[in-house]
C-alpha cells in the first residue's frame, strides 16, 4: 500500500512539475558548465556561430570574446540571417533599410553601439568603433554614417534589395497595412497621417465627433469607407521569426 | 536579429547584436538592439544575456539588464531568463519576445513569450553548433 502511494505521489510530481515547466514560458536549463570558450546566439543561425567559434577557439593566438563576437554578428550581417539581420531586408515606410548593432565587452563594461544608421552595410563593426574611437556609447542616423564613413568603413551604399523593395510595394498595394501607427488618420491607408487628439480608450464613435468638429464636413464623405478609421487589427502586432528585433 | 555572447578561454565575456528591425517600421524608428541591457548585457563578474522579439515592448523593461542582475543575485539563469520574460509579459500578455541566459560557469538556458524560440550553442565539449528549443 505504501509503495503504491508512493509511486501515485510520483507521479503526480512528475505530471504537475511538466506543468510548471510548460506554464513557465519555456524556461529550458541546460548544464554545460566550465567547457570554454562557449558561443551562444539567438536563433538557429550555425554559420554565425561557427565563424565566432573560429576566432574564440584558434590555437595559439585566439582572438578575444569581442573580435569573436564581431565576427560572428558580422558573418549574419553579411548571410542576411532570417532577413533580419544586414542590408536588404525589413524595409520601413519609405521602403529604406537601416541597421540597429551593438558590442559589449563584460570586462570593461565598455559598450558601443549605433542606430537607424543608414547607408552602412557593416552594423556591428560600426558599432565597434564607436567603441574603440570614442567616449560615447550610442550614434545615431546618418551622424552614424558620416562617422562610420570617416572611420574607413566602406559607404555611402544602398542598403535595399530587390526582395526588400517588391516586400515594400506590395504592402503599398495593400493600403500600408499592418502598420505601427495609432490614433491617427487615415488608419485603414497609407499616410500622411494626422493625429487625433482623443484621450486613450474613447470608442470610435467619439472619434468620429472630433473629427467632425475639427475637420468639418470634409470628412463626412469619408465615413461611407469604414476602413478610414479601422485598421487592420491594431492590436495585432505582425512580430514573427522574419519580422522582430 | 543575432544576439550573441562569447565566454573566451580566460574567462572574459562579450555580447553583440544586429539586426535591420522591424518591417515597415516608422522612419527613425529603432528596435532594442542598440539599447545597453536590453537585448544584451555581459558581465565578466556574473555572464551574459541575449535577447529578440517585439524591441518597442522589450526596450521598456532591458530584459538582459534584469538577467544579469538576478544573476549576480544568485538566481539560475533558467529562473532568471523566465523572471526577465514573466516580468514583460505579466504588463504585455500578448508580447513577442525570448532571452537566453549564460552565467559565468556556462550554465545556459532560454525563456519566450509568444512564439517558440531556438537558440545556438558550441562549446569545447561538442564538435558543432548545436540548436536547443525552447517552447513558450
Amino acid at each position: 500500500r505504501r509503495s503504491y502511494a508512493r509511486l501515485l505521489l510520483g507521479l503526480l510530481l512528475l505530471r504537475f512539475g511538466g506543468c510548471l515547466e510548460a506554464a513557465d514560458h519555456g524556461g529550458r536549463a541546460e548544464e554545460g558548465g566550465g567547457v570554454f570558450p562557449v558561443v551562444v546566439s539567438t536563433w538557429p543561425f550555425r554559420e554565425a556561430v561557427r565563424a565566432a567559434w573560429e576566432v574564440v577557439s584558434a590555437s595559439g593566438a585566439a582572438g578575444s570574446a569581442v573580435d569573436a563576437v564581431v565576427a560572428g554578428c558580422s558573418a549574419c550581417e553579411v548571410l542576411r540571417c532570417d532577413g533580419t539581420v544586414g542590408p536588404g531586408g525589413s524595409p520601413d515606410e519609405n521602403g529604406e533599410t537601416t541597421l540597429d548593432a551593438l558590442i559589449m565587452d563584460g570586462t570593461t563594461m565598455e559598450i558601443g553601439a549605433v542606430a537607424a544608421m543608414r547607408y552602412i552595410k557593416d552594423g556591428i563593426k560600426a558599432a565597434k568603433l564607436v567603441m574603440d574611437h570614442t567616449e560615447h556609447t550610442l550614434l545615431v542616423g546618418e551622424k552614424a554614417t558620416s562617422f562610420a564613413i570617416s572611420m574607413g568603413l566602406a559607404g555611402p551604399a544602398d542598403l535595399s534589395s530587390p526582395e526588400s523593395i517588391e516586400k515594400w510595394t506590395i504592402w503599398r498595394q495593400n493600403h500600408c497595412q499592418p502598420n505601427f501607427w495609432k490614433n491617427v488618420v487615415p488608419a485603414g491607408n497609407c499616410g500622411p497621417y494626422h493625429p487625433i487628439d482623443v484621450p486613450s480608450g474613447e470608442s470610435k464613435a467619439s472619434v468620429k465627433h472630433v473629427l467632425k468638429r475639427t475637420q468639418g464636413e470634409i470628412c463626412q464623405g469619408l465615413f461611407e469607407h469604414d476602413n478610414f478609421l479601422e485598421p487592420v487589427n491594431p492590436h495585432l502586432k505582425s512580430i514573427n521569426r522574419h519580422n522582430h528585433d | 536579429t543575432i544576439s550573441m555572447a562569447v565566454i573566451d578561454k580566460m574567462g572574459h565575456v562579450s555580447v553583440g547584436t544586429s539586426t535591420n528591425g522591424a518591417t515597415f517600421k516608422v522612419p527613425g524608428r529603432v528596435g532594442d538592439a542598440p539599447i545597453p541591457g536590453s537585448s544584451a548585457y555581459a558581465d565578466d563578474e556574473v555572464g551574459a544575456c541575449g535577447a529578440t522579439g517585439d524591441g518597442d515592448i522589450m526596450m521598456r523593461f532591458l530584459p538582459c539588464y534584469q538577467v544579469i542582475e538576478s544573476m549576480r543575485q544568485g538566481m539560475e539563469p533558467r529562473n532568471a531568463a523566465m523572471d526577465a520574460i514573466l516580468r514583460i509579459a505579466r504588463k504585455y500578455p500578448d508580447f513577442v519576445g525570448a532571452v537566453f541566459a549564460i552565467n559565468k560557469k556556462g550554465v545556459h538556458a532560454g525563456a519566450c513569450h509568444g512564439w517558440t524560440f531556438q537558440y545556438s550553442l558550441r562549446n569545447s565539449s561538442m564538435q558543432d553548433v548545436e540548436v536547443i528549443t525552447v517552447a513558450p
